[in-house]
């Protein structure tokens, strides 16, 4: 059922129910700062890819905190953004792309930036501690 | 490139892989075929080998479609957002999520990039890619990068690539070490 041999063969209604996913709710979140409340299900996603340690305790909230600057600003260095650690638009274009289910960032350490590896750690409380150090 | 942490990878003694297909796919040829096509890419650059077997338990790289949760603590999550996952070795689990369009063949017209079809082979080239011990890159034009644009076909190695996964396995004898195709040649083969 969910094979074709090409974009003709697809039924016009499965494509018109299929074009926006689930993550394209990120796109109100295009320019928001310290003070935009709605982002816990971002910092899922965040969490999800390695951003935020699995580890993480707590409960997220809808806080723009440092855990998702942070986690923001690693992921604008993987993927060779502005480094602003705010959802510009760029950034938030790029986190709605489908895209694979492993996790960008393993253990807390990611190698993608030029071979260059990153260490996230991470207190285990909200806003406590959290910063990436280059290595 | 890059490399999942301790550098795993496939011994020494298990270099001539086999892959099976889950049975309760009962996936058509055409299907596999495209599988087939996107080891045979890793293949040439490597002297790692990719043989296809029926028996699905006994091998050693499993290739499912699922939807939702399917029992490995990570759930697909229905049209788009992610694709597909896959496991570093020696694991060999290669999951799929059945709810995508995904198209088998690569003519589909620039109509494409509008929908939500994704190309099969630019998804499973990606993936083995995992399966051999390779994590995400960075480079955009390469087959690692974590992301694919609906309407995309990215099926070519790229020199990034090839150097993550000859770090790992060495070079086939029989890989005259060219250069692979420039972008400019790859993007002409792009949908849309």
């Amino acid at each position: 059922e969910f094979f074709f041999p090409n974009v003709t063969g697809i039924p016009p209604s499965r494509l018109l129910n299929t074009t926006r996913n689930l993550w394209d709710a990120f796109r109100n979140f295009t320019g928001c700062r310290p003070g935009v409340d709605g982002l816990y299900k971002l910092k899922q996603y965040f969490q999800r890819f390695g951003y935020i340690p699995e580890n993480f305790s707590g409960n997220f909230t809808d806080d723009f905190d440092d855990i998702l600057r942070h986690a923001i600003e690693m992921y604008q260095r993987n993927f060779r953004l502005n480094v602003s650690g705010e959802l510009d638009e760029l950034t938030v274009r790029h986190l709605v792309i489908p895209r694979c289910g492993n996790p960008d960032i393993v253990n807390g350490s990611s190698a993608m930036h030029g071979g260059k590896k990153y260490e996230v750690n991470f207190a285990g409380r909200r806003g406590q501690r959290f910063h990436a150090l280059k290595r | 490139y890059s490399l999942f942490p301790g550098e795993p990878r496939w011994p020494e003694d298990r270099r001539q892989l086999t892959y099976a297909f889950d049975p309760r796919n009962a996936l058509t040829e055409e299907v596999k075929g495209v599988f087939g096509r996107a080891f045979a890419r890793w293949a040439a650059v490597t002297k790692l080998t990719f043989t296809r077997v029926e028996t699905f338990p006994d091998s050693d790289i499993t290739i499912g479609f699922y939807t939702g949760d399917h029992g490995d603590g990570e759930p697909f999550d229905g049209v788009l957002g992610t694709l597909a996952h896959a496991f570093s070795p020696p694991s060999g689990r290669f999951h799929l999520d059945s709810d995508e369009n995904w198209v088998v063949s690569g003519d589909v017209g620039g109509i494409l990039s509008m929908t939500s079809a994704v190309d099969l082979e630019s998804v499973a080239v990606h993936e083995i890619g995992h399966l051999l011990g390779l994590g995400h890159s960075t480079i955009e034009d390469s087959i690692m990068y974590p992301t694919i644009s609906t309407g995309r076909r990215k099926v070519e190695l790229t020199r990034d690539d090839i150097d993550g996964i000859q770090y790992l396995y060495g070079t086939n004898p029989n890989f005259n070490g060219s250069s692979p195709p420039s972008t400019q040649q790859r993007e002409s083969s792009d949908f849309g």
